[in-house]
């Protein structure tokens, strides 16, 4: 179904984005 | 225990709501924290991709005759909407100051919106499916009903060949949901359920099919074949009643299984 493959889209997306975020904090814990 | 009732919406969600719970805590280690680095790029991602959801998800709403999916996934859409905004206004604030805390605030919780918004419609989505399950089930249970009034042979040929289409979609449909549980109960009683009834369908047409031969001898077991027609036609009713009670099932209650 296409509203899953847009669904996986933004998971991947906001995921990438999380880790992103997350890589500068990480080094100071 | 899984927190996601599918499979499928386990392996969407599960990982990046694995990534967020880690934002989360580091974010609370480090209240302090590093300077951000610039997420224009990766805000523009979920953006982008927040804006194609909306658009197949409008697309699907309207295509869709589900009455309850036209009713419950537009709000889903306007929280994942929602949230992607709290993530482009994080990252205009980062861009200001790398070290804003509003700004970290505003990104978890986009990200949390995000989460919670997709999960909100996946399982609208993956509702409306169940219920496309549950009216095949009840078109068998219709025909189960009728059974009872079948007097001849002919009558019986034409409710078989009614009855099997419908029977092997509902097998099919439930053994593919089966699979798609993450709730190994769940799981189980669908599978046991679905082979109580592709056991008994047969023994039932039999049980007809003597019935017809007994009615038509004009003999006094009649009365006595009816009866064991019948209660095979309510052993099937209930294993379907069953199977529709439990493709409703999303929550992890355990309390209800004891």
């Amino acid at each position: 179904e296409i509203i899953l493959e847009a669904c996986k889209s933004i998971a991947a997306a906001t995921g990438a984005l999380v880790k992103a975020a997350g890589t500068a904090q990480r080094e100071l814990v | 225990m899984p927190v996601f009732h599918t499979k499928t919406i386990e392996s969407i969600l599960e990982p990046v709501a694995q990534q967020v719970s880690r934002l989360v805590i580091l974010h609370e280690e480090a209240e302090d924290g590093n300077a951000m680095p610039d997420l224009e790029k990766p805000v523009l991602a979920v953006s982008r991709a927040v804006v194609n959801l909306v658009k197949v998800g409008r697309s699907t709403i309207e295509s869709s005759e589900d009455s309850l999916l036209k009713q419950d996934m537009p709000a889903a859409l306007l929280r994942v909407e929602a949230a992607a905004r709290l993530l482009e206004e994080a990252s205009s604030m980062l861009k200001v100051d790398p070290y804003s805390q509003p700004a970290r605030k505003k990104l978890i919780e986009g990200a949390r919106g995000i989460l919670q918004g997709t999960s909100s419609l996946l399982l609208c989505f993956d509702e409306s499916e169940v219920r496309k399950i549950i009216r095949e089930c009840k078109t068998v249970l219709d025909y189960l009903a009728v059974a009872e009034v079948i007097e001849t042979m002919e009558d019986l040929i034409q409710f078989v060949k009614d009855l099997s289409p419908c029977l092997t979609k509902v097998s099919r449909e439930v053994d593919h949901r089966s699979q798609e549980l993450t709730h190994q109960v769940h799981r189980e009683t669908l599978t046991r359920c679905l082979d109580s009834v592709k056991t008994l369908s047969p023994i039932l047409i039999c049980s007809m099919k003597i019935f017809i031969q007994i009615l038509r001898q004009h003999c006094r077991e009649s009365d006595e074949a009816a009866e064991n027609r019948n209660y095979l036609a309510g052993r099937m009713s209930d294993e379907l009643h069953e199977i529709i009670r439990v493709l409703q099932l999303t929550t992890y209650d355990e309390d209800e299984w004891d």
